[in-house]
């Protein structure tokens, strides 16, 4: 069967877990399990992550903090070492 | 600004770099100019002596690697990450790594190499990143004209901050990014955008969209690299679909993005006298233009492609109660805003009247 096409929701949170793993120190979560565990700490890193760019901070992937996303930048991380 | 947590720095002051491969879109020679001025950036502003060494160790080494590369943390390729360094310290302390899969150049094409590398210096002397939108230190790429880029006031007050101030007489100063909620806040130029309103200040612009509450600041130079920093004024002409910039004698059409082919152009096309070297304000109204200079104002149809005749006329004289020079105006719904100091006036031109007096800053939603 053709690989079912990530839904562009499944992208989407892609981008934010692989955004806020590189520059705001979100823990790499192996299991889905762990991921439900993580939410609120997924939360708390999107809004860190919209405050740094004063961006409405909403903890939600919203259209302004996805496009931010995908800005190209500086691989050094926005928050610690 | 931000330090690197720890605040790590270079504890001796005459520092040493080498570059150690260099990639296949420049020239040897671009590489190490854009790295020797990038440094120069940093050195301009502070004690920092850095220099460039061709063997053997170096403090900062500087190399252009792909994907995975040893340190644990891979580039990814085209775009995304460009690049990245090492804070203050031994062996790969102060080192900056390129990828070597972008397009690097010395142009406004993406990416020029010059700021993307005068940004990764500022890691390797123990600065972090910066929320200032117009800092060198902020995390997203944005191109500027390397010839005439200066170091911004929030990147000097950062690297002074870790090795105190240069050693001159006079302490260098840069440009300060505008803060939206700034009550003295005053606009160079405004203009209408296919439904947008774009507010000009110094070397950026604001960019309100109807639908999104949140006004967004950028460089002028993000959307058009070859257009210069102090835009006086803009109108959009509707008719054509495009939007008129001034500054001086010269003035540059705009179309979305794009710099329409055979800009600038001089402003006595439009049939100012010569007297006229700047414009400083402009809107478009029902087939006509109206320039602003000084307590004057010039009426062009733009059909005719002409002045109209009996201009100038005092703006006094037609828009009763808009002050003797507008530094700024637009129009929309039949109501020219005209912005003079941090204050702007609705003219309603069906009522011949000011209908509301406000504060600039209203309209970036402080």
């Amino acid at each position: 069967f053709p690989v079912p096409s990530e839904s562009p929701e499944e992208k989407n949170i892609k981008i934010v877990q692989d955004y806020l793993e590189k520059f705001y120190q979100l823990p790499k979560y192996r299991h889905p399990s762990e991921r439900k565990k993580s939410a609120s700490v997924i939360v708390e890193k999107l809004k860190e992550m919209q405050r740094f760019f004063g961006l409405n901070v909403t903890g939600k992937q919203d259209e302004e903090t996805l496009k931010t996303m995908q800005k190209p930048r500086c691989g050094v991380p926005d928050s610690g070492n | 600004f931000m330090l690197t947590p720890g605040h790590p720095k270079w504890k001796h002051t005459n520092l040493t770099y080498r570059i150690i491969n260099q990639t296949t879109n420049l020239t040897n020679d671009v590489v190490e100019r854009y790295i020797e001025e990038a440094f120069q950036l940093w050195k301009n502003a502070s004690s920092l002596n850095i220099t460039r060494v061709l063997q053997g160790e170096a403090d900062i080494k500087i190399a252009f690697f792909q994907r995975d590369h040893g340190d644990n943390s891979p580039f990814d390729g085209p775009n995304g990450i460009l690049a990245h360094a090492f804070q203050p310290g031994p062996g790969i302390g102060g080192d900056v790594h390129f990828d070597a899969e972008e397009m690097w150049t010395n142009t406004s094409k993406d990416y020029n190499l010059y700021l993307v590398a005068a940004h990764e210096f500022g890691h390797s002397l123990g600065l972090s990143h910066s929320t200032d939108p117009g800092a060198l230190m902020y995390p997203t790429y944005s191109f500027h004209e390397p010839s005439t880029y200066v170091l911004p006031q929030d990147d000097i007050n950062g690297i002074q901050a870790i090795y105190g101030p240069a050693d001159r007489p006079v302490q260098p100063t840069g440009p300060t990014t505008p803060t939206a909620c700034d009550p003295r806040l005053t606009f160079d130029a405004v203009t209408t955008l296919r439904g947008e309103i774009l507010f000009f200040k110094d070397k950026y612009f604001w960019r309100k969209h109807p639908q999104v509450r949140r006004v967004e600041l950028n460089f002028i130079s993000l959307f058009w690299p070859t257009l210069p920093d102090g835009i006086q004024a803009a109108y959009e002409d509707f008719y054509r679909d495009v939007v008129i910039v001034f500054k001086g004698k010269q003035y540059w059409a705009l179309s979305g993005y794009d710099i329409q082919q055979g800009y600038p152009k001089d402003i006595l096309n439009y049939g100012f006298p010569s007297s006229v070297h700047a414009i400083d304000a402009a809107a478009s109204y029902r087939g006509k233009t109206y320039f602003f200079v000084n307590n004057q104002f010039w009426r062009y149809d733009d059909q005719r492609q002409s002045m109209d005749p009996g201009y100038p006329k005092s703006i006094a004289s037609t828009f009763q109660g808009i002050g003797s020079r507008v530094d700024a105006v637009f129009q929309r719904d039949d109501v020219f805003f005209f912005f003079s100091g941090p204050i702007h006036y609705a003219f309603d031109f069906r009522y011949q009247r000011i209908t509301k007096v406000e504060r600039n800053n209203r309209w970036l939603n402080c």
